[in-house]
């Protein structure tokens, strides 16, 4: 039975709408309904398998763009043998970059790592002094310097001191910045090339919509992502902005924040993910 | 005044002469693509472009308008439509602002941007600082209205939100009070028993939802859920000086039924405007 081109098109409106209801970026939908098209446009399928036939394609088509990293948090930094295994996280105002921070810092500790955070949002009001009420809380040692300071300074210095006291990780919080402002975007650079981490995360809100993409690209092309944190998962979302950054990067979520408690971060699960936006 | 991506579009229109409902179609997906792209509401891009194509296909153009003219006309007005007739904003002589929203939306930042245009126009405000749950949010506020003499009632120890707002009105009286609130979302059910608390404490005369225009399909969702816990007045719309094109907030705007008042462009305290909806409506298209 040749494939009825009018039929297909018809389910596929609907998986259509599903993504781009789910917060997949537009472009990114035409992507995967695109190559689905094309590929099952001349099969022959039987009537009754249509639409498993459909969700199968879709299936496989999301599995190539979203998959578990290759490797864990920790078996990145234990392949590193020099210490100290330095990250950074990056991304736009207000996405949970410093909230994360103090979570992956508890997560550490409690697998017997020893961890400095480095204050290097050195601009926006009270952001060292959050830091500062995590570090205590948590009992990690925050490197801070005096309010617009040099962002890559304290981080050096945090690196310094970790270097000399055998300490395991860098945490490196930076301050918010959009992806238009050149400034910042030439700021974050400079950290980057002082710092020199092992590990740039990007940390983004998953109740992005279609901005999401622009984002991670100009991140990417600035400083190259190593990975993904997805936080405010907990906020009821299907967080479709993760496909549309693992889409523009080629890197992978490696956590999801599910709360505002130094316990809700959960380690991202692909297979899940993809069938929860298959619906 | 439209962007390029919409301008292209039309120009198909204005070349063809008779109105030619295959090329309306057409049209019309184009168009479909920008309003998705600019984060406005799955369904309510249907509805929008089916009213769009309905009222091209059967209406004439008014006098001297051309095919190209009358489709935007349309798009136009249906955008407007949804952005409700609010009259201007007009400058309140004494108000009780509560501003809500997500969590990370802009409401620290935006309340003390806020607390400087009513300042700067001779109105005597303040601020109380009700949030009891983000480390440092006391020295978020101090620091930010520092520069401007804004007085902040707040009291850092204190878990207790109601308190504080009971305490700070029996200190305040300025003519504006403009009051912070922790960031929460809709499945944070004990998060938003404590906003109706507040709101209980409070009563405000002014109730801004502040929505960050970065949110996708979710902004309708959220809106109404603080709609109807306390009901919103206004809505506040943030980090417009991104790519984001803020389409959730027609979706804020439908399920609150009020108006967009301000919008944030930066960071800094001077980065606050009034809203303007034809400017936004021109974002909207890209
Ligand atoms: N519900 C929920 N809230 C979160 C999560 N992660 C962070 N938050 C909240 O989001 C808000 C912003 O968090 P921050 O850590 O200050 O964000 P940031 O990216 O450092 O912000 P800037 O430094 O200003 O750019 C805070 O209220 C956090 O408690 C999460 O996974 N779930
Ligand atoms: N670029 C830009 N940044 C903004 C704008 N409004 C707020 N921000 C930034 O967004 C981040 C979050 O702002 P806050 O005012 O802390 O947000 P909030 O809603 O009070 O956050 P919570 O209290 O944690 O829920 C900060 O880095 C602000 O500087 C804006 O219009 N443009
Ligand atoms: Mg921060
Ligand atoms: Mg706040």
């Amino acid at each position: 039975v040749i494939l009825d081109e009018k039929k297909l098109d018809e389910i596929l409106d609907d998986f259509e709408i599903s993504l781009l209801e789910s917060d997949v970026a537009i472009s990114v939908v035409d992507k995967i309904i695109g190559d689905i098209k094309s590929e099952l446009y001349s099969k022959k399928i039987r009537k009754s398998e249509l639409d498993s036939t459909i969700k199968n394609a879709l299936r496989k088509s999301l599995q190539d763009v979203i998959k578990n990293p290759e490797k864990s948090f920790e078996e990145m930094m234990e392949e590193k043998t020099e210490k100290p295994f330095v990250i950074a996280f990056v991304g736009i105002n207000g996405t949970g970059k410093t909230t994360t921070i103090a979570k992956i810092a508890k997560r550490l500790k409690d697998r017997g790592y020893s961890c400095v955070i480095s204050a290097s949002d050195t601009f926006r009001a009270g952001a060292v002094e959050q830091l500062e009420t995590h570090s205590k809380k948590l009992g990690v040692k925050l490197i801070k310097h005096s309010k617009g300071a040099d962002p890559a300074a304290v981080a050096f210095d945090a690196i310094k001191h970790a270097r000399a006291k055998g300490i395991d990780t860098v945490l490196i919080d930076t301050a918010g910045r959009m992806e238009t402002n050149t400034n910042l975007m030439d700021e974050m650079k400079k950290i980057i090339r002082v710092a020199k981490p092992d590990l740039i995360l990007f940390v983004g809100d998953a109740l992005t919509g279609n901005s999401a993409l622009e984002q991670a690209e100009k991140f990417n092309s600035a400083v190259g992502i190593g990975g993904v944190i997805l936080t405010k998962a907990d906020a009821d979302v299907k967080g479709g902005a993760a496909l549309s950054i693992a889409e523009a990067t080629g890197r992978q979520i490696f956590f999801l924040g599910t709360g505002q408690e130094y316990d809700d971060l959960e380690a991202f699960d692909a297979g899940k993910f993809i069938e929860e936006i298959l619906g | 005044k439209l962007g390029d991506s919409l301008s292209g579009v039309l120009r198909k229109i204005s070349r063809a002469g008779l109105i030619d409902e295959r090329l309306v179609k057409e049209v019309i997906k184009d168009i479909q693509r920008a309003l998705l792209s600019a984060d406005v509401n799955v369904k309510l891009v249907m509805k929008i472009s089916k009213k769009i194509q309905e009222r091209a296909l059967k209406e004439k153009p008014k006098a001297g308008l051309g095919r190209k003219e009358h489709i935007i006309t349309i798009l136009y007005e249906e955008l407007s439509n949804l952005l409700g007739s609010s009259k201007n904003y007009s400058l309140p002589n004494k108000s009780r602002i509560l501003m809500v929203g997500l969590q990370g939306s802009g409401k620290t930042t935006t309340t003390v941007k806020l607390a400087r245009y009513f300042s700067k126009r001779g109105l005597s405000t303040s601020i109380i600082a009700a949030d009891t749950y983000r480390p440092a949010a006391y020295e978020q506020l101090f620091q930010l209205a520092e520069p401007f003499k804004i007085r902040i009632y707040g009291e850092p120890e204190n878990k207790n939100a109601i308190e504080i707002v009971k305490y700070g009105l029996q200190e305040l009286n300025t003519s504006i009070v403009i009051l912070d609130t922790a960031g929460r979302h809709r499945k944070e059910e004990e998060l938003f028993k404590e906003m109706r608390e507040i709101n209980k404490k409070f009563k405000p005369d002014e109730k801004f939802l502040v929505i960050d225009s970065n949110i996708g399909q979710q902004a309708g969702a959220q809106a109404k859920a603080f709609h109807e816990s306390i009901g919103i007045t206004g809505v506040i719309l943030t980090k417009l000086d991104g790519s984001a094109r803020g389409g959730g907030a027609l979706s804020a705007v439908a399920e609150t039924g009020a108006p967009v008042r301000f919008i944030g462009v930066g960071e800094k305290m001077g980065d606050l405007e009034v809203f303007n909806p034809e400017r936004f409506i021109s974002r909207i298209l890209g």
